[in-house]
Order: structure tokens, then C-alpha cells, then sequence
């Protein structure tokens, strides 16, 4: 084939057992429509990087996943994405870790590779130069979900740390 | 965490990857998604690689940089490489997995996990969505 588009959505404990219909509907659906937006760049003879970026973009704003909303709580109950984005053409790559504010990260780390002279930028420096390039600012509580805060409670009610229970809810 | 591989129809790759982290962390802990080469790579010279799993271990082989250079100096496939290298993140104790794309345009997913959500379509008409 001309093109091709591949995404995933996490990896870990997945099984029959542990997830429940809904939410397996709900993950294939946003697979779907993930890949399908890829697709429809390539298919228009689009460029990779837009195409991996338009998928990330949807997966970021689908709570069924674990990156922008949806994404697993820091043990004070803040959010901090991190995101990485790199064009095969020349290797020209661009990073952000650590931000607070950017709906989409990986739009974030997107301006990074071409807009600045650097690869990564983390912390309260990437939440300004996010600012910075207008890129769409939320609230915190934007990217919260009521089950990512049920398993931050139980992580900390067990006393654990996040290697207790990495690959379940990371 | 969410990520994409993709070759276009000029025969240029590129890879991106965004997560959360985990669940709990602290001390502004890191993983491997944000760090060029362990969690994310791409050079149309190979092909393309976003990994998903436990980051410290992906940070500490260089998982994503490690695949695509098998595949330009030892001749690998990038599937193959995958293979290989995600063998030896379980032989030290990590898990998770990678979705590839090479440069002549071949796709595919390697893991450790019970399950990877994970998904692909392509130019041929392909199309599939697998969790499990």
C-alpha cells in the first residue's frame, strides 16, 4: 500500500475479565475514529506528520484513554502531559513533559519542533511558551475524570505507590 | 498513553506519542513518551515507532531509537527488531508494547501485555481495531 496509519491507545492488564462492555465499546470507538482521521490525511496525500498528530489530537480529547482528558492523576490529584512528536524526513523532533494547561499536548510538542530551536521543554516554561504560541489553554479539572480520581483514592488508600500499580492504570 | 505511526504516500514517516504518565507519580517523574528514542522515533531510514508500557524500562533500552536502528544496520525488519527488543524489556522486567511502521510501509504491533489498544488502516484497504 501508499500509506499507512497505525495508533494505540495504551498497553497493560487489558483483559475479558477486567473491562467492562461499555467501556470496550467506547475504546474501539475512539480507535476508530482516531485511525480514521489519520487515514483521511494520508488517503489525501497528506503529509505523516499531520496525519500521526490529527490521531493523537483525538485521542487526547477521548476519556478513554490515559493522555490529555482521561489522563491518570500525580498522587496530589494535578495532571502533568507530556507528549513527543518527530518528522522521519529530517529527524526534526519536538517534546514537552510536565504540562499543566494545553488541551492538546501533542500540538504542544508540534510547535516545539517548529517553532523553537529546542527538541524538550517541560514545566511551567512549556505551559508558557504554550501560551506563548496560542495554542488552547483549559482548566485542569478539564482533564480530570471521575474514574481517574476513584483510582488515585484507592491507590492512596492502599498506602501505594504508582508502581504498585503501574500497568493497570497508567 | 496514545500514540501514532504513519508513512505517507512520498515515503516519509513520522511518529508522535502523549500520555498522563501513571497514576501516582510524583517528584515530577518522567517516563519514556516525551524522551526522543525511548518512547518516540521516527527517520526515513527505517521507520517509525511510538511505545506504550512501563517508561522506565523503554527509557533505559532506548525501545523506540533501538528498533529503528536494528532495522538500518542489522537489516531487520522493524517488526522483527520489535520482536527482539521488546523480548529484551521483559527479560528485565518490563512490559508494554510498540506499533511500527517501516519505511516501505509495513505496519505492525508488538507487546508483552494481555492487551494493547491499538488499531490500523492503510492505503490497501486495511482496517482493524484490536484491544485483546
Amino acid at each position: 500500500s501508499d500509506w499507512t496509519i497505525l495508533i494505540h491507545g495504551g498497553a497493560g492488564v487489558i483483559t475479558r475479565e477486567t473491562l467492562d462492555p461499555a467501556a470496550e465499546a467506547g475504546a474501539r470507538a475512539g480507535l476508530g475514529a482516531a485511525v480514521d482521521a489519520g487515514a483521511a490525511i494520508l488517503a489525501a496525500g497528506g503529509s505523516a506528520i499531520d496525519a500521526v498528530e490529527a490521531a493523537v489530537r483525538l485521542l487526547e480529547d477521548d476519556p478513554h484513554f490515559n493522555a490529555g482528558r482521561g489522563a491518570a492523576l500525580t498522587y496530589d490529584g494535578a495532571v502533568e502531559l507530556d507528549a513527543a512528536i518527530m518528522d522521519g524526513r529530517d529527524r526534526a523532533a519536538g517534546a514537552v513533559a510536565g504540562v499543566t494547561r494545553t488541551r492538546h499536548p501533542v500540538s504542544l510538542a508540534r510547535q516545539v519542533l517548529g517553532a523553537s530551536p529546542h527538541v524538550l521543554l517541560g514545566g511551567a516554561g512549556a505551559d508558557a511558551f504554550a501560551r506563548e504560541q496560542g495554542l488552547d489553554q483549559v482548566e485542569p479539572e478539564w482533564f480530570e475524570i471521575p474514574e481517574r480520581r476513584r483510582q488515585l483514592e484507592a491507590m492512596r488508600a492502599r498506602g501505594g505507590d504508582h508502581f504498585d500499580i503501574d500497568m493497570k492504570y497508567g | 498513553t496514545v500514540g501514532a505511526v504513519a508513512r505517507d504516500v512520498a515515503g516519509h514517516v513520522a511518529a508522535a506519542t502523549s500520555t498522563g504518565g501513571v497514576t501516582g507519580k510524583r517528584w515530577g517523574r518522567i517516563g519514556d513518551s516525551p524522551l526522543i528514542g525511548a518512547g518516540t522515533y521516527a527517520d526515513d531510514r527505517a521507520g517509525a515507532v511510538s511505545a506504550t508500557g512501563a517508561g522506565e524500562f523503554f527509557i533505559r533500552i532506548g525501545v523506540a531509537h533501538e528498533i529503528a536502528a536494528r532495522k538500518r544496520m542489522l537489516g531487520e525488519t522493524m517488526l522483527g527488531a520489535g520482536d527482539a527488543v521488546i523480548a529484551e524489556l521483559g527479560a528485565m522486567g518490563g512490559s508494554g508494547g510498540v506499533i511500527v511502521v517501516d519505511k516501505e510501509g509495513e505496519g505492525g504491533w508488538r507487546f508483552n501485555t494481555p492487551g494493547m489498544y491499538r488499531a490500523m488502516a492503510s492505503g490497501g484497504g486495511r482496517r482493524r481495531i484490536a484491544i485483546f
